[in-house]
C-alpha cells in the first residue's frame, strides 16, 4: 500500500470520526444530511458484499466493517436517537436522493467490469459515492451557520478523495495491471464536486472566518 | 485479465 492511499483512507476515517464526535458527544447533527448518510450506508452494503467472499487483508477486512458500522450507526442516530434527532433539520435537507439510486443502479448493470451480481454492485456502490455528497453539498449551501465540525468532516471527506486520485496515479505507474476506468473517472467526478467546498474553506480558513457557502 | 484481480481498495 502506498503513502497516498494509507493518507486517504486515514482521512476518510478522520471524517467519519469528526462526525460522530459531533453527533455522539454535542448530541446535535445540525448541518448534517441523513440523506447523504443514507446513501454512504448503501454504498458500503453494496461495495462490501465481498467481505464474506475475499479475504485482502486484515487491515482492509477491519476498515470495511469501520465504515459499514460508522455509516449505519449515524443513520441511527440521526433517525432514532430522541436529542439527536430533533437536531436534525429537515426542513432543508430536501434532496431527493431516491432519484439518484436508481440511475446509479441502471448505470451499474450497464457499465461493470464483469456481469455478475457482486461486480454489479460493486459498479453500483462506485457510481453511488461519486454523487453521494450531493444532499450534503446542497445542505451546507443552505445552512447559515456551519459550525466547524461539519465543515471539517467534509474537508475531510473531499481530502480522502483527492489522496485517492493520487494514489491511482502511483499505482498507475508502478503496478502493471492496474487499470480500473469505473472508479477512476468516477472518483474524478467525485472530487470535482468538492470543488467548489474547497474553494470557499480555504478562503475560510485564510481570512479567519467562519464558512459560508453562497447559494 | 485485468478485471480480475481482488479489489483491494475501500
Amino acid at each position: 500500500m502506498n503513502l497516498f492511499r494509507l493518507a486517504g483512507d486515514m482521512t476518510h476515517l478522520v471524517s467519519v470520526v469528526v462526525l460522530l464526535l459531533k453527533i455522539h458527544t454535542i448530541k446535535s447533527c445540525a448541518g448534517v444530511s441523513l440523506k447523504t448518510q443514507e446513501l454512504y450506508a448503501l454504498v458500503f452494503a453494496a461495495r462490501y458484499l465481498d467481505l464474506f467472499v475475499h479475504f485482502v487483508s486484515l487491515y482492509n477486512t477491519v476498515m470495511k466493517l469501520v465504515f459499514l458500522a460508522s455509516s449505519f450507526t449515524i443513520v441511527w442516530y440521526m433517525r432514532r436517537h430522541k436529542i439527536v434527532r430533533r437536531t436534525y433539520d429537515k426542513e432543508h435537507d430536501t434532496f431527493r436522493h431516491h432519484f439518484i439510486v436508481l440511475p446509479c443502479l441502471v448505470l451499474g448493470l450497464l457499465l461493470n467490469e464483469k456481469f455478475t451480481f457482486r461486480e454489479v454492485m460493486w459498479a453500483f456502490s462506485i457510481y453511488l459515492e461519486a454523487v453521494a455528497i450531493l444532499p450534503q453539498l446542497v445542505l451546507l449551501q443552505r445552512t447559515r451557520n456551519i459550525d466547524n465540525l461539519t465543515a471539517q468532516y467534509v474537508f475531510f471527506l473531499g481530502a480522502y478523495r483527492v489522496l485517492y486520485i493520487f494514489n491511482w496515479i502511483y499505482r498507475y505507474f508502478t503496478e502493471p495491471h492496474f487499470v480500473h476506468w469505473i472508479s477512476w473517472i468516477a472518483g474524478i467526478v467525485q472530487t470535482l464536486l468538492y470543488g467548489d467546498f474547497f474553494y470557499y474553506y480555504i478562503l475560510s480558513w485564510k481570512n479567519n472566518v467562519k464558512l459560508e457557502l453562497p447559494a | 485479465d485485468l478485471s480480475q484481480d481482488v479489489k483491494d481498495e475501500l
